[in-house]
């Protein structure tokens, strides 16, 4: 799975995510990718997100829109919010997976409980990072 | 007017034993580029939109993510893509699920978002509409890699050794039943 979120010009969050999905699925089964709220999720008023993992826990948990409504509700900061839905939520209910997620200031939170997960970002400052582990 | 752009390519990394620095430094390079791509839309002041769809559509085209060219295989051998593509200012949506052949899914996601009065559409409907907006396809070879192939092996054989038709998601209990099968259990590989 890949997903990009963004924060442009004009202050617009934009979330994106596209996955070939699951090795070996049938049936017709969809994961939480094009599911809005669950894989992928934008709000310019809280965060934009995108996430990958375990996509059947990412739905019942609502996982992307969950970070937003920590946000909204709670008044949490991006980073806590997405810490408080993937590593206490979704990893003590089983899933495995992350997200990455960005604020309408351009504060960038990526958080998973898996050993790795392929990312990177170009935050406000023109600073790139990459990460896999 | 600040910009800023973070992506991921999955959360299944690579066993380390496969994890050689030529294929991390491949990695590494893919997101790079995927990174200033979307950036420099949005540099040039483009949408978050246009930024989002250039930057995917330079992870699917590549093979190494479980997206379009590089995706994983289904039961019967063939590709199957999501993809959507969320609007916070309006919470416009559009996305498309069990879709196949269509090269980059996130632009097809895009044109529901724009074109179509609904939110999701699903398998060979959302083809055959796709093909009246003039997206553009590929044959079953574009998407293929030996590396998903061998994946979707392995899953059949880990299936078939452990008598259960389709497990994806193999749990701790009928991993030890079968120490065979778990010797190649690959946690990430429910991500592909």
């Amino acid at each position: 799975t890949v997903g990009v979120v963004v924060l442009d010009r004009s202050g617009r969050l934009t979330a994106a995510t596209s996955t070939g999905g699951l090795t070996n699925k049938r049936w017709g089964r969809v994961g939480d990718t094009p599911i809005i709220g669950a894989g992928t999720y934008a709000d310019s008023r809280t965060c934009a997100v995108s996430g990958t993992g375990h996509g059947e826990y990412f739905m019942r948990y609502m996982v992307a829109y969950d970070i937003c409504a920590e946000m909204k509700y709670q008044g949490r900061s991006i980073q806590v919010a997405a810490e408080s839905v993937v590593m206490d939520k979704l990893k003590s209910a089983g899933g495995n997976g992350g997200v990455i997620a960005m604020d309408a200031q351009g504060n960038i939170a990526m958080v998973f409980n898996t050993p790795g997960m392929y990312r990177g970002y170009i935050d406000i400052e023109g600073k790139l990072f990459t990460g896999i582990y | 007017g600040r910009v800023a752009i973070a992506v991921h390519g999955g959360a299944g990394t690579m066993k380390p034993s496969r994890a050689t620095p030529e294929l991390e430094r491949a990695y590494r390079e893919a997101l790079t580029v995927a990174l200033k791509t979307g950036y420099a839309v949005l540099e040039s002041g483009g949408s978050g939109l246009d930024a989002a769809v250039a930057t995917i559509r330079v992870m699917e085209d590549s093979p190494l993510f479980n997206a379009a060219r590089g995706a994983v295989f289904n039961s019967s051998g063939g590709n199957e893509f999501d993809a959507i593509i969320m609007d916070g200012d309006t919470l416009d949506a559009g996305a498309v699920a069990a879709i196949k052949g269509v090269r980059n899914p996130i632009e097809l996601a895009r044109l529901v978002l724009e074109r179509s009065p609904h939110v999701l559409l699903v398998g060979e409907s959302a083809q055959e509409w796709g093909r009246e907006q003039g997206i553009e396809f590929q044959d079953p070879e574009y998407f293929y890699t030996e590396r998903r192939w061998k994946s979707l092996e392995a899953a059949r054989e880990r299936a078939r050794q452990s008598g259960i038709e389709f497990d994806p998601f193999p749990t701790q209990e009928n991993k030890t039943q079968d120490k065979e099968a778990a010797k190649d259990f690959d946690p990430s590989g429910r991500f592909g």
